[in-house]
């Protein structure tokens, strides 16, 4: 089973469309391997980034250097995965 | 029995599909289960039809076509329960149902739900191999014969939107397909994503105006501010590429070009900052508002006929 420890999801707001172009350039680089929750689109809208643990320094590094704020939604994916089950199991109603 | 089911909490597809068939069982004279074909990995694609007579016109829901948004997949267990016990206790449901069947998929993507609970909470597309491609699956909401191959879908199959080989290739989708030209007297069609709190309409794969367009926002706007009633859940609502982005191969633009007029896709809450991850004490409180916006719909259509 895939576990996702140290995973992060970043909320991004961009200010302009120049940053909006800026995250879709990143959300190309397939070697980062962020899965975007919420397509960077228009700067009305917010931004949401599920970043694996290995890419976390490169990707605070790109948002630093741009300029770009963002801030932590969701410090450890696996943490919130774990609430999760153990809510399914305490309430797990067998098959009859 | 379904009235103990837990619906504030998350299940898995086994416990999904018994309450599906406890539900039947419980209410024989008024659901039924129709399997409208197989998955990729040849689990049945369950289909709960709600009617209280024969040739009906119908209206269709669906949830977890993107199989990670487990929210919709509850909620859909939770419209599922509150449509029996408000048959004849609500005067306006009753109306409807006198008049229309209701066709609810609530585990649309079955390969991809049991992924996530198996293997990977973040999974979304179908769990299809792709020929030649080290990456699994396909974006069931990519698929369909409307604007397929445009903008707005990848044509990688690493790709999230991957859109696949060719239209309908999915199983998940074809069956849809066969079943709403089968039936060929669907009058609203409604297909439930999360999240991003949105009400949306055709068209995404183009800028050309639906020809309903003013009804669909008129009744969009009813509807969301139905929703907003209950708990304050703000919602934004328009056409698809007016609100968020392009997307060909969409599910409504499908549907509505098949002619049905009331074609909407929901993006459900997240209010707080979960995502899809989105904690199992708000999985009632969605429901609870999201059913206020189906009743919208629902009783639009029914006070619309076409």
């Amino acid at each position: 089973k895939k576990t996702f420890e140290g995973n992060q999801v970043l909320r991004i707001t961009a200010k302009d469309e120049a940053q909006i172009s800026l995250l879709k350039e990143l959300s190309e680089q397939e070697h980062l391997e962020l899965d975007f929750w919420r397509e960077p689109i228009h700067e009305s809208l917010p931004v949401d980034v599920h970043v694996p643990f290995h890419s976390l320094q490169d990707v605070r590094a790109f948002l630093g250097n741009n300029q770009i704020q963002y801030d932590v939604m969701i410090m450890d994916v696996q943490d919130l995965l774990d609430d999760e089950e153990r809510e399914m199991v305490k309430n797990c109603s067998s098959p009859k | 029995s379904t009235d103990d089911f837990v619906y504030s909490a998350y299940h898995n597809l086994n416990e999904i599909d018994s309450f599906i068939d406890m539900l039947v069982a419980e209410n024989g004279n008024l659901v039924s289960k129709i399997v409208i074909g197989r998955s990729y990995e040849k689990r049945s694609l369950n289909v709960l039809k709600f009617s209280t007579g024969a040739n009906r016109p119908g209206i269709w829901i669906d949830t977890g076509i993107h199989s990670r948004e487990w929210v919709t997949q509850a909620s859909g267990t939770w419209f599922a329960k509150k449509i029996v016990k408000d048959y004849k206790r609500d005067p306006v449901l009753t109306d409807i149902l006198n008049n229309y069947d209701i066709f609810l998929e609530i585990v649309t993507n079955p390969d991809g739900f049991a992924y996530t609970h198996n293997r990977d909470r973040m999974w979304r597309k179908t769990r299809k191999l792709n020929p030649g491609s080290r990456c699994v699956g396909v974006d069931p909401n990519r698929n369909w014969d409307a604007g397929f191959g445009g903008a707005g879908s990848s044509g990688n199959p690493c790709s999230q939107t991957y859109r696949g080989p060719r239209a309908n290739s999915e199983r998940e989708v074809k069956a849809i397909v066969d079943f709403v030209k089968s039936h060929g007297k669907l009058k609203a069609f409604v297909s439930i994503h999360s999240y991003s709190q949105m009400l949306l309409y055709p068209y995404g794969y183009t800028h050309t105006p639906a020809k309903d367009n003013d009804e669909l926002n008129k009744l969009a706007e009813k509807t969301v501010s139905a929703l907003q009633s209950l708990y304050n859940t703000q919602y934004r609502f328009g056409s698809i590429i007016t609100t968020i982005y392009q997307a060909s191969g969409g599910t409504i633009d499908w549907t509505y070009n098949q002619g049905i007029k009331y074609s909407y896709t929901f993006e459900l809450r997240d209010t707080g900052r979960y995502g899809f991850l989105l904690p199992a004490n708000q999985i009632v409180p969605t429901a609870e508002e999201t059913w206020l916006a189906l009743m919208t719909i629902m009783k639009h259509t029914r006070k619309n006929p076409y």
